[in-house]
């Protein structure tokens, strides 16, 4: 699992 | 901790070869520039994802030339049927940022 809550770092999310 | 580099240096060239041509700002590229570059391997999403989540070490959303390496390195893994691991094995992790 990805972490949740704030804005992502990840572009494949 | 001073273990060597899986990304032999072969590879490392031929990855600095492809972040240079990807044109990188102030030594880095950043998600829009990887993006289609890791999609272009065709794997899934969820697994380029992971990718990303395992290269970008300091998780500011780009891609310095040792970390856009370990990108490179799971996909070209993930392409000979390798699995991409949950978490970073410490081979993998440049030694520049141990």
């Amino acid at each position: 699992q990805y972490p949740a809550g704030g804005s992502s770092t990840n572009p494949f999310l | 901790a001073d273990a060597p580099w899986v990304v032999k240096p072969e590879e490392k060239m031929k990855f600095d070869a492809i972040f240079e041509s990807l044109g990188p700002v102030g030594g880095m590229l950043s998600g829009d520039k990887v993006k289609p570059v890791l999609l272009n391997s065709k794997l899934p999403v969820d697994i380029l994802g992971r990718v990303w989540e395992l290269s970008d070490l300091d998780r500011d959303g780009m891609l310095d030339r040792d970390e856009f390496s370990v990108a490179m390195f799971l996909v070209y893994r993930a392409l000979e049927g390798e699995s991409v691991p949950m978490s970073l094995p410490p081979p993998l992790v440049p030694p520049s940022k141990r």
